[in-house]
Order: C-alpha cells, then structure tokens, then sequence
C-alpha cells in the first residue's frame, strides 16, 4: 500500500520530467526534480530509493528513463479512461485538453443532461451523451476514472451515476463534497491554493 | 523568506479548513488536517509551531480561528484580483468558478483577442475586453494576479502583455513553459497528476 502523500509526489516528478523532456532535457539531477515539485531534494532520493529508480549519483537521471520507471510504479505503462459527467465550459475545456496523452489518459465520452447540448460534437472529436445513456458497458473493465464538471448542486447526483455503472474513481472538479461507498476514491481537483500561493508574493521584494 | 513548499501547504491547510468548515466542523485534530492535505501529521504540527498557529494539544484546533491565522500568513487577508487572458472555455470557466470569494480573490477582468468574443457578457457578470486594452490601470496596485488560459502557442505572448502592464504573479494553464522576468512568478496549474494518482488505484482492493 502506498501512501497518498507519496503518490503525489510521485506524480509531480512524472509531470516534471513530462516538461523537462519537451525542454529537450538530457539531465536531471535530484535537485532539479526537487525544485519543480517544490519538495526537497532528501526526499526525492528517498523516494526513489525506495522504490528502486535508477541514476547514478553525481551523474544525475536520464529524464526519458526515469519517467517510464515512475509510469510503471503509478501503473501509467497502462491506458487509462476518462469519462466526463457535465459537458459546461470546464467539461469541454477538459474534453479538448491536449496534455493527457504523455499520460497515457484518454478522455473516452462526455455527458450532459441538458438536451440542448446532447448530441453536440466537441473539442477532441467527441459528442456530448445522455448522462442517461451511462452504463457498466461505458467503459468496461477496471480502467476508468470520472471527472465531475456539473454545477455543485448535481456533484452527489452525478457522482452517484458514475458509481452505479462500476466507475470508483473520481476527480471532483465542483466545490461540492461527495460521500462515497466504500471502496471509491474522489480526490477534490482545486486551483484555488495555487493562488493563494501567489497572493502572498505581493511585493517585488519577495520573487525568487 | 518562506519557501514555496511550505506555502503550498499552509494553501492545503487552508482550503481543507474552508471545506471542514462548510460541512460544519466544530473541531479538528492535526492527524485530520494531515489526512485532508496527504501530509504527516508531524509536519503539519511543525507548520503550525513554526508560524505560532494557535491550538491547545489534545483539544484541537477550531477551523475558524485557524484559517483567520493562516490567511494572515499567506496574506489572504487582503483582497487579490485575478486578470484571465482567453476567454474561452476554461478562461469563462474560471471567471464564473463561485469559489474564489472564500481565498478574497475575486476575478476583476477577462481579456480575449478574438473580435466574436469581445464585448460578450459572460458568467460571474463580467464583460470580455480586447487584449489589447489591458493597461498599468487594469489592476492598479501591487494585487493582481494573472491566469493564463489561452492556447498554448499564445501563451508566452499573452505573459508577456500581463508583465509589460506591471502583472508579475501567473497562474499558467497551458501546457507551455513561460520565459518570465527576473522578479516575476508564474507557477503552472495541473490536474494531470491528481489523474495520475486516481490511475494507481485501479483495483477495487487499492481502495482506501
Ligand atoms: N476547481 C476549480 O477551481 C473550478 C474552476 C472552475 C469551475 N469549477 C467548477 O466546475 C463545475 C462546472 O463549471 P462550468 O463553468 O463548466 O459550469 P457550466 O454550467 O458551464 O457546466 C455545467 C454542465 O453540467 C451539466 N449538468 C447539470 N446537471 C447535470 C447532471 N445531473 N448530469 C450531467 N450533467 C449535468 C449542465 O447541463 C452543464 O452543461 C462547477 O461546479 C464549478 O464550480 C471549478
Ligand atoms: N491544465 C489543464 O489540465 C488544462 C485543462 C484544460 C485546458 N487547458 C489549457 O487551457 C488553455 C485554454 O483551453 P480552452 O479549452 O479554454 O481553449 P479555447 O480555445 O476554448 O480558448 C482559448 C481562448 O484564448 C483566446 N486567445 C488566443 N490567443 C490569445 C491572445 N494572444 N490573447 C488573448 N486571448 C487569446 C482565444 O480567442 C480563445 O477564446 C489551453 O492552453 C489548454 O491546453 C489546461
């Protein structure tokens, strides 16, 4: 069992090396990685010392190599489905994303309940769907994980949805909290603190 | 100087406290705050002895009182505008998100450059401007943050237009790096690896 703090850490190296490797990255050290996921450069090396990645010290990580160490450990090496309940502005924003493919994420339907919108072809050569359509066949088998994009008022209801056609997972992008059945996993998707973050660099004095 | 890691976490400190608080909480622990934020208890009793966060041991903390002082630190205490550029579907999305007003962040503009879509009203009770209209007056003041929401082969363009009207502070949806002035910060929003980690547990026993 791997702890939640660890996963995330782990997925922030992942998306890190993602950027590095667009940069064009031959190297990275432990403490490059630390800088860009904000954590220290001791617990990098215990984190992949524990889970055995390799680099040689001094040398540093081939950031191509060590990212398909991390995908195997987050079981990325696997294609993942997402299916999208609330086809508003921030469901087709997310429906169009380009950036889940270095991820080996796929968004595989959208659903709505407004008629006016079903049947609508979106960003990423979709159609928007019936949330009444959603079944078990949806997306079959155990590699599916939902995203909430309904306004809070309809997060349980939609949230409901998706765990009585077998989908456990959940990345809840509303203010809403979601009580779950046990076995399920909602995690809250928020940009808010990343602008709290912000709000306290409010001098030029305080830039790094 | 704090350093951003510690930031991010007093930021996961506080939303965990905004949504306790909104489902009523009377108490909190510091294992439950730990738990919400995916952080050892240890560390967030250390947090809260570092900035002399107040708490009677074995009695809790009251997540009122709490979040006040921890607003203080992260200078949430004061009012921040956000300036979206690219009003499309994640721009209006964010610029109609109720959650802001909880952090005392309040979108005061949307800019687009795209002629069909400015003059538009739109959620949030906003009207898109001209990118080009943007000027120092836009946010007077040193309390204004940027979103970056426009496609990513535009984004180091619209940055530079929020730096050269005195923006300093970005929130980056793109996928796209951003070359940034010495001084300035931009940090980079991502629901990839919240994905990431909802595809670890793809087998009903993972779940916790
Ligand atoms: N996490 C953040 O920081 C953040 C930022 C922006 C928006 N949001 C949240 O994302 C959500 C969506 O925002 P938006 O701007 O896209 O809203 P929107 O109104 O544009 O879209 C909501 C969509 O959900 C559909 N819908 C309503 N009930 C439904 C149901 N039971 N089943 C299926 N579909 C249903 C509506 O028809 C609509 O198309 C909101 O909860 C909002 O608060 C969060
Ligand atoms: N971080 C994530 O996980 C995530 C998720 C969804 C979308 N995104 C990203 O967010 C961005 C916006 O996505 P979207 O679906 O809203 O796209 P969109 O095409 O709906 O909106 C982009 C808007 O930007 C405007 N624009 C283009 N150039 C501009 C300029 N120079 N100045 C001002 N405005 C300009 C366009 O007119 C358009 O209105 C994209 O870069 C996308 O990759 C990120």
């Amino acid at each position: 069992r791997v702890p939640i703090p660890t996963l995330l850490r782990l997925a922030c190296y992942y998306r890190a090396l993602v950027e590095q490797e667009q940069r064009g990255a031959r190297r990275l050290s432990s403490s490059e990685i630390a800088q860009l996921c904000g954590i220290s450069a001791t617990q990098v090396r215990k984190d992949f010392s524990f889970f055995g990645l390799g680099g040689k010290p001094g040398v540093g990580y081939d950031p191509a190599q060590l990212r398909g160490q991390i995908a195997r450990v987050l079981k990325l090496d696997r294609p993942h489905q997402i299916v999208i309940v609330g086809a508003g502005r921030l469901g087709q924003a997310l429906a169009a994303y380009g950036g889940f493919g270095a991820y080996n994420l796929q968004v595989s339907g959208v659903f709505d309940s407004d008629p006016a919108k079903i049947g609508k072809r979106i960003g990423g050569g979709l159609t928007i769907q019936d949330v009444k359509k959603l079944t078990p066949k949806t997306c079959p088998g155990k590699r599916c994980i939902g995203a909430l994009t309904v306004p809070a008022d309809q997060a349980q209801r939609a949230a409901d949805t998706l765990f009585s056609v077998g989908i456990y997972r959940i990345l809840n992008f509303t203010p809403a909290p979601i009580e779950a059945p046990a076995g399920a996993i909602v995690r809250t998707a928020a940009f808010t603190p990343e602008f709290a973050v912000l709000a306290f660099f409010d001098k030029e004095t305080h830039y790094e």
